[in-house]
């Protein structure tokens, strides 16, 4: 495993350490969307599916189950805990994300490596990562006191992606038949929709003022 | 060849 990769991993872990540990530190999801995170518990079971049969390594095996844990963890906080589910903005986060479900599983049907279960739910999950953060992306632009945690988790999430395409380039100029068209187009498109939020992001770094996504 | 191929990244 090259450096990028694993410092994609890490930075992914870390985007999730951050978030849990503002739920149970200040015990509120306040500008977090729970239509987001039910997206990304979708995105790990149905590209996890191979989690019990095909080995890759302890490292995959772990993390794997990290992602899937720590993901309903958050999900379940969001909706269940007494307190935690107070903060969340209900009002605001109205994003329909049905509407995402449908178009990617339709797509991962059409357009997929190979035409059987597994392999058409890993590419539902690819598709459906990356349109995942959009309804997080839209309750940030409406929300106006974004915490700083809030605005680190989505950075530490894009950040990943970015990665992962600095990986995705090493490893097809140093592994032979290193071919993955329908990873690496919607891992870009995932990145790009990070675009505007990054900009921001950056601006206000710059300017050390709170970051504030225009409506 | 596995019927599940690349499938090393998470």
């Amino acid at each position: 495993m090259n450096i990028l990769r694993l410092a994609g991993d890490m930075t992914h872990l870390i985007s999730v350490i951050v978030l849990l540990l503002k739920i149970h530190s200040i015990k509120s999801c306040a500008g977090i969307s729970l239509k987001t995170q039910e997206l990304y518990a979708l995105v790990f079971v149905s590209r996890y599916l191979n989690i019990f049969t095909d080995f890759i390594s302890l490292y995959n095996t772990i993390m794997k189950l990290i992602f899937l844990g720590t993901s309903f963890s958050i999900v379940w906080y969001m909706r269940y805990h007494k307190i935690v589910r107070r903060s969340y903005d209900k009002d605001q986060d109205t994003f329909r994300h049905y509407f995402l479900v449908l178009p990617c599983l339709i797509l991962a049907l059409l357009i997929n490596e190979r035409f059987t279960f597994k392999e058409i739910m890993w590419t539902f999950s690819l598709y459906l990562e990356a349109v995942a953060i959009l309804p997080q992306l839209v309750l940030l632009q409406r929300t106006k006191n974004t915490d700083n945690l809030t605005v680190q988790y989505i950075f530490l999430l894009g950040a990943y992606r970015a990665l992962y395409i600095l990986n995705w380039i090493y490893r097809y100029f140093t592994e032979p038949d290193y071919l993955h068209w329908i990873t690496w187009i919607s891992g870009l498109v995932q990145t790009i929709l990070y675009g505007d939020f990054f900009y921001y992001y950056f601006l206000s770094w710059k300017n050390n003022v709170k970051l504030q996504l225009p409506a | 060849e596995a019927e599940f191929s690349l499938k090393d990244e998470l």
